[in-house]
């Protein structure tokens, strides 16, 4: 099992969102981390939902994702300053 | 804004379209907004334009009202309130109210106004103590397409330049495009280095930072000598004090942290009534800390006034070594700082030395930044409980500040744009940029930078008048963009950024970025070979229904271009007619650039597209 400390929060892009009026970005959302994370349930590591989520992972599970066929990207979230 | 606005040309009676400017609805990622603000009241102003689809959902203590229509917050945020200062101050350049009789300690006297004082505002909340995170940034532009905003202003960005596809700006612009709504950005503040741009996507329009013809200074006077410097000082500092150095002032600290006056240095009792030279601006704050009467403090941005929170006056280098001298070589040294004034700058409009420069790291064929608007002690709306700056004894509050930054820039883009929409309001995203590109005034090239030129301006300095009336326009559409992105992604990834069945060209005919109907013109070259490059555009004839249009390039020693067809000839609006750019040269050094520019001319539009062509290895 992976601490939930080992986890950084990640963005997971999955570009448009679907037209279809019965999507549900949260059960999809959630139905992908079930598929990758270990240890820990998919309700406590997502964080928000948008045309995609951000999550903590853990680097092995941020791989997985990366390679599901529906994600474009998957990044770690940063900070970004007013200027 | 004050001045910024006169400044453009943009004034309280230039043409307007009233039912159509209220109608606009400006969208503001930043740090909240000050629903008290007067530049935010809404006498005058009726319902809300029916496409709104927003909330009010400003937390507690907020209100909305009919020019501030909608307000979100993202976590770590509480509410929608302003608590930083700086989102009501670029929420009200781009659209606040006018409001007469503004000034800061009579600094930057005028009426304050946005560019589009009759749209509304939305504010979404992003910024904490911290900073925004990436996801926050992505939720906010979800909600604000789906709100139905027409234009998004983010004066935010990252320490470097990230790949579209890990930039949460980057993505939220594009679905913004996508349906219709342009995004304009602050460039970044990391100049004048070269690469420095953060904001590099071709579907934004990234907004550098420039001087208007109105400046801040200040003096300092030390013995017979008056030295001119720059900071927003707002003190009256009666009569002359003993002058100490910081590095003299410090019994704990090392001698480099002391000269600098860095936190926790300066002894109280060695600086209480004395005027303290320190070799960093933010030496005020450890100053104000310890008691001292005044500043006198190194500035490496002389171009820009740093708001100071007592009295303090910032040199440029050989002003500061001229202080440092006279303290060395008099025995009683003493001092006098004035309180700022504004004189009249006839150089500006130059690019500040702070704004971040092309070329862009991520994508060099696309010039960035794309345009150029005012940046430097911006005087606009301010929370009147925020104080002034961070300084421990600073207890001046305000309801108008003066700020700087590309996050100042970025919202005059931002009005610009609002009022060509205000004109145009079925005008693509990629339409109303170019209507601001090919319209901006020629800048001069600046020497406070080893990247001068179209990496600091890209095609000039926004000019509002102009742009509501460009002729012609270089659009692009989403697909044009799906075929960049093809550039550096499979088909299947593509896919699922466009939601549909798109299709990569193939392999032969792919191109580059060049090829991107973009409105300025850039190509990458290997160094001393001969080449030959040709660049297609298509133009939309937006002006008159019959109109011709002559091309004119800019001649320039290095390289030859030719334009093919010189004349296009028009007979309709939205008529669309292609032309193809070719640059013939050869032996240009690895890392050097020349520029040109071609005008397309129907001898009242003149339709200006820089020509940058870049040698790299």
């Amino acid at each position: 099992a992976i601490d939930h400390e080992d986890r950084k929060v990640h963005i997971v892009y999955l570009g448009s969102l679907p037209d279809d009026e019965e999507y549900s970005p949260r059960s999809h959302h959630l139905d992908i981390l079930q598929r990758v994370v270990d240890g820990s349930s998919a309700e406590n590591c997502l964080i928000r939902s948008f045309n995609g989520f951000a999550a903590k992972l853990s680097d092995q599970e941020k791989e997985k994702i990366a390679n599901m066929e529906e994600v474009v990207s998957v990044f770690p979230s940063r900070t970004f300053q007013l200027q | 804004t004050t001045r910024s606005w006169d400044f453009m040309g943009l004034k309280l009676s230039s043409p307007r379209k009233a039912t159509a400017e209220s109608n606009v609805i400006v969208a503001v990622i930043d740090s909240g907004i000050d629903p008290d603000s007067e530049s935010f009241r809404d006498e005058g102003f009726g319902a809300a334009p029916m496409k709104w689809k927003g909330v009010c959902e400003g937390g507690e203590n907020f209100s909305c009202n009919n020019k501030i229509i909608g307000a979100r917050f993202y976590e770590p945020a509480e509410s929608a309130r302003d608590e930083d200062g700086h989102g009501t101050h670029t929420a009200s350049t781009a659209a606040g109210n006018e409001v007469r009789d503004v000034s800061f300690y009579g600094l930057e006297p005028g009426t304050a106004r946005g560019g589009v004082p009759s749209a509304r505002i939305a504010a979404y909340k992003v910024s904490g103590a911290t900073g925004c995170s990436s996801e926050a940034i992505l939720a906010t532009f979800d909600d604000a397409i789906a709100d139905g905003v027409d234009i998004v202003s983010v004066s935010l960005g990252s320490a470097s330049p990230l790949p579209f596809d890990n930039d949460p700006i980057a993505i939220g612009s594009y679905h913004a495009m996508k349906r219709g709504i342009l995004t304009s950005n602050s460039a970044g503040n990391s100049g004048p280095g070269a690469g420095t741009v953060t904001s590099v996507a071709p579907w934004m329009l990234a907004v550098a930072a420039s001087s208007r013809d109105r400046r801040i200074i200040d003096k300092a006077v030390l013995g017979s000598r008056t030295l001119i410097g720059a900071s927003v000082n707002s003190f009256i500092l009666k009569g002359s004090f003993p002058l100490i150095y910081g590095k003299d002032a410090s019994s704990n600290c090392p001698e480099y942290y002391a000269r600098t006056c860095a936190d926790g240095c300066l002894d109280s009792n060695s600086v209480r009534n004395k005027i303290v030279l320190c070799d960093r601006p933010a030496g005020f704050y450890e100053a104000d800390r310890a008691g001292a009467r005044g500043v006198i403090f190194y500035n490496p941005i002389p171009d820009d006034a740093s708001l100071v929170p007592m009295p303090a006056v910032g040199l440029r280098s050989e002003d500061y070594n001229v202080a440092i001298s006279y303290m060395n070589s008099t025995k009683d040294p003493q001092a006098s700082i004035s309180k700022s004034e504004n004189i009249k700058d006839p150089a500006a409009p130059e690019v500040v030395s702070f704004s971040s420069r092309g070329p862009n790291q991520i994508l060099p064929e696309i010039i960035k930044p794309d345009v150029t608007g005012p940046g430097v002690t911006i005087i606009a709306a301010y929370p009147s409980d925020v104080p002034v700056t961070s300084g421990s004894r600073d207890t001046r509050r305000v309801k108008y500040n003066i700020l700087s930054g590309t996050s100042m820039s970025c919202p005059h883009a931002t009005g610009v744009a609002a009022y060509v929409k205000e004109f145009h309001p079925d005008w693509s995203p990629s339409a109303i940029k170019s209507a601001l590109m090919t319209t901006a005034w020629p800048m001069n090239h600046t020497t406070n930078s080893s990247c001068p030129g179209e990496f600091a301006y890209g095609s000039g300095h926004i000019n509002p008048l102009k742009a509501i009336d460009p002729g012609l326009v270089y659009d692009a559409s989403a697909e044009d963009y799906i075929k960049l992105l093809c550039l550096d992604m499979d088909e299947a990834r593509v896919r699922l950024i466009s939601g549909d069945n798109s299709t990569c060209p193939t392999a032969s005919e792919q191109g580059s970025a060049k090829d991107l109907n973009y409105p300025s013109i850039s190509a990458i070259v290997t160094p001393m070979t001969r080449f030959t490059v040709t660049i297609r555009r298509r133009v939309t004839n937006v002006g008159l229904a019959n109109s011709t249009y002559k091309a004119e390039i800019m001649p320039n020693s290095q390289v030859e271009i030719k334009v093919e067809p010189q004349v296009l000839s028009f007979k309709s609006v939205n008529e669309e007619k292609t032309f193809d750019l070719t640059i013939v040269g050869r032996g240009l050094p690895d890392g050097s650039h020349m520029s040109s520019s071609l005008v397309w001319s129907d001898g009242t539009h003149k339709v200006k597209s820089p020509v940058l062509v870049q040698s790299l290895s």
